[in-house]
């Protein structure tokens, strides 16, 4: 069953911009229904933690014909909409992920719509979209080639 | 019951 707005208002409720994150984030889950706000621990590059709400799932996107279910991670910091989500692709183990211009060897997502961030013209729901039409014309991530079953792994 | 999508990726041979 979706996350409701009560229970989002409760997992939100160390927001800073408390409401204004909530009716975002309701309004992403009404329209891409396969992300969903989970609350969990994030680990700033300094060690610190923090308990935040991201949003976890997969969203459609079309690439050569084809619609692929690409997962995402979005963490919105508790500063949300002042600062963007910290964005990150998800591949399974079946997966590599293909680093370029918008993403990282961590799977983390760069796109000039989270560096040029700024609220009120910047929001989730046009971010996600954003994403999707650049993941279309270049998927973040692949499927591994099958290697064959013999082929033991190899260990420096 | 719904766990969500499965995530997939295009191949790589592209």
């Amino acid at each position: 069953m979706a996350v409701s707005k009560s229970q989002l208002k409760k997992m939100m409720s160390k927001y800073k911009y408390r409401d204004l994150t909530v009716r975002q984030t309701v309004s992403v889950i009404a329209m891409y229904k396969d992300l969903k706000p989970v609350l969990d621990s994030y680990v700033f590059s300094d060690g610190s933690s923090r308990e935040l709400v991201n949003l976890t799932g997969t969203i459609p996107v079309r690439y050569r014909g084809n619609t692929y279910n690409i997962a995402i991670c979005l963490w919105l910091l508790d500063t949300y909409p002042y600062n963007p989500p910290v964005c990150f692709v998800k591949p399974t183990s079946s997966m590599t992920i293909k680093t370029g211009k918008h993403v990282d060897a961590n799977g983390k997502i760069y796109l000039p719509y989270l560096h040029d961030w700024k609220h009120p013209r910047s929001e989730l729901l046009e971010l996600i979209q954003i994403m999707i039409v650049i993941f279309g014309g270049e998927p973040p991530v692949f499927s591994r080639p099958t290697v064959s079953a013999s082929y033991p792994p190899y260990t420096a | 019951l719904n766990g969500g999508t499965i995530p997939t990726a295009p191949p790589s041979h592209t």
